[in-house]
């Protein structure tokens, strides 16, 4: 999937990490996607 | 709150300048993610990529002889679009709409109310009009 980031974002004292890749292939479970 | 959404996110194609923001961004996160977290990952990601476009062709100008200070200029412009651009998310429905997201909603209740397939979560993002 190339670079993959990770970015932590807090909303009212949540933070959840996003993680992004630049292709699905690699990083997605294996919907089948490109 | 420990599983995880993949999500494919890309530019509302009626909303969005699509050379503006022409990529589709392939995305995980924690299921408790709201749509309010989402909107605020898109500001951050979109303002520090503009800052690395600007930074970059900054110091193609300073190559050239163009005056300094450029690059601390762009830096605050780009803070100040963090801070302050919003973005409203969209789902597709029947008949090629679109519905707007709640903030509050977390992606697991997205993904179980509104998109119900056996697929990564499909959603699109435009700039909030009233800005």
């Amino acid at each position: 999937p190339g670079e993959v980031t990770v970015t932590d974002v807090t909303i009212n004292s949540l933070t959840v990490t996003f993680r992004e890749a630049l292709a699905a292939k690699g990083f997605f479970r294996g919907w089948g996607l490109e | 709150p420990g599983s995880e959404i993949e999500l494919v996110f890309r530019p509302h194609p009626l909303l969005v300048n699509t050379q503006d923001y022409s990529q589709t961004r392939y995305v995980k996160t924690t299921a408790n993610a709201t749509v309010d977290h989402l909107s605020k990952y898109l500001a951050l990601r979109i303002a520090l990529e503009d800052r690395q476009r600007d930074s970059q062709s900054d110091a193609g100008t300073e190559k050239e002889g163009g005056a300094k200070g450029g690059n601390a200029a762009a830096e605050g412009a780009s803070l100040k679009n963090i801070s302050e651009k919003q973005y409203t998310i969209y789902i597709p429905t029947s008949g090629g709409q679109f519905s707007t997201l709640n903030g509050s909603l977390t992606l697991e209740l997205v993904n179980e109310k509104y998109w119900k397939v056996r697929k990564p979560l499909e959603l699109y993002y435009a700039p909030t009009k009233d800005q």
